[in-house]
């Protein structure tokens, strides 16, 4: 892998959105995988609908949680995404209105990837932003920095936030995953979250996904 | 199990009602462990909520504790003068055992200011003669009518900007807790989830079904450079 990579000077990222008092980060996480895979494998950056997988995605609870690997199953099984203009974000879950008309992407599956930190980094720098799910502690209060809990209080079993990897490097010497969260950009560094990296930190590779775009 | 309404989910603060009143003395009794007779506080206020779950219950209380006046040196360095706290809890009652999970206080002050801004000042111990106390209260008020201004919170009730303000004053503490125990270079303070409980932004922000549900099941990518 590059010693560092950062999609959103490759223009594979969307602006950071806010999830409002709804529990539908993994929504967030997984639309804004799809929206790199599209950018990288169909040459275009959509800003894509969380508010469809909110209404539409059975498998999952909406402002209740979500699982990005359920969220994958849905959006291929409902026929694809809106845009995020076209289905705009509520912050509430509706009756479901999506049209495969209006779909502006699809995606053909979805993998698991490797809990390995420096395969992941490898992976990144070749295919795109990474859906991943973290242990949440200590986010409340996150103003900017590379975050590094202890272990014991940022266990990776007690994993409650989703959020999307866009880049890595080293700050200082100090290596950082480069996180897009969904608490808007009042929120962190520009709505960013920097994490240690190489440490399995709040359990940073416990659950990384991609969906696939042929 | 839903949180039960009635007794147990009390929203105003008085003696603790009847089903709240065991956990409410387990965690009075664990907070003056270790202590001497005359040196523990005394159970105030109490309100909470129960939830029931599986063969237990689980108490969020929030109770106000009065730590005597202290004057012996060899108790406490300082004088210090009578004190109200206010405190929350949480407390598990499996098949009549109780379990301490979670405890955070901080100074409440119990009187009212007359100098007009009594919803901000009327939550910090502004009216203790305890002088460090006074300037933690000051700063705080301060610190905390920005972060009304920044982030342009309103708060329907006088009541409500109270309890605001003493769950901002506990976060502080809590966001120099993990200033403290984090090795890298990260900054913890105000944010704009700053007056929430713990419990709340829990509840609102995050997703626990991520460590709960198994998703579905997917096949692992290949790495790259595989052949």
């Amino acid at each position: 892998a590059p010693p560092e990579w950062d999609w959103r000077k490759n223009g594979a990222v969307t602006k950071v959105k806010d999830q409002g008092m709804c529990g539908s980060c993994w929504a967030f996480s997984v639309t804004g995988n799809v929206e790199g895979q599209w950018f990288l494998n169909r040459g275009t950056l959509l800003s894509l609908s969380e508010q469809e997988l909110l209404d539409c995605d059975k498998m999952d609870k909406a402002c209740m949680g979500g699982l990005p690997s359920n969220a994958y199953s849905a959006i291929k099984n409902l026929g694809g995404l809106e845009t995020e203009d076209d289905y705009s974000y509520q912050g509430h879950m509706q009756a479901c209105n999506f049209s495969a008309e209006k779909a502006k992407v699809y995606i053909n599956d979805s993998v698991e990837l490797s809990q390995n930190e420096q395969k992941l980094a490898a992976w990144l720098a070749k295919k795109g932003p990474i859906s991943v799910a973290i242990n949440a502690f200590g986010m409340q209060f996150y103003r900017h920095g590379i975050a590094h809990p202890l272990r014991p209080l940022c266990s990776p079993w007690l994993i409650d936030h989703a959020v999307l990897i866009v880049g890595y490097g080293n700050r200082s010497e100090v290596p950082f995953w480069a996180i897009k969260n969904s608490w808007g950009t009042d929120w962190g560094e520009k709505g960013y979250y920097y994490l240690h990296r190489g440490s399995g930190s709040c359990g940073v590779n416990t659950m990384a996904s991609s969906a696939v775009v042929n | 199990a839903p949180a039960q309404s009635g007794a147990a989910d009390a929203q105003g603060w008085g003696p603790p009602p009847p089903e709240l009143l065991g956990p409410a003395r387990f965690a009075l009794e664990m907070y003056n462990r270790g202590r001497a007779a005359g040196t523990r506080a005394v159970l105030g206020a109490v309100r909470g909520r129960v939830r029931r779950a599986g063969h237990g219950s689980l108490y969020s209380l929030e109770a106000t504790l009065e730590e005597p006046p202290c004057n012996d040196p060899t108790v406490c360095q300082l004088p210090v003068s009578r004190k109200t706290l206010l405190c929350s809890f949480e407390v598990l009652d499996e098949l009549g055992k109780h379990m301490l999970l979670r405890r955070d206080c901080g100074p409440v002050v119990t009187k009212v200011t007359d100098d007009g801004n009594e919803a901000l000042n009327s939550g910090l111990p502004l009216l203790t003669k305890d002088p460090l106390s006074q300037d933690f209260s000051v700063k705080m008020a301060s610190i905390f009518k920005n972060f009304v201004t920044t982030y342009n919170r309103t708060y329907q009730t006088k009541e409500e900007a109270q309890w605001r303000l003493s769950v901002f004053a506990s976060n502080m503490v809590r966001a120099q807790k993990i200033q403290a125990l984090d090795h890298g270079t990260a900054q913890y303070g105000v944010t704009k989830f700053s007056d929430l409980t713990e419990e709340e932004f829990r509840t609102i922000y995050l997703n626990p079904l991520l460590r709960e549900v198994p998703g579905k099941k997917m096949h692992l990518a290949k790495s790259i450079g595989d052949p």
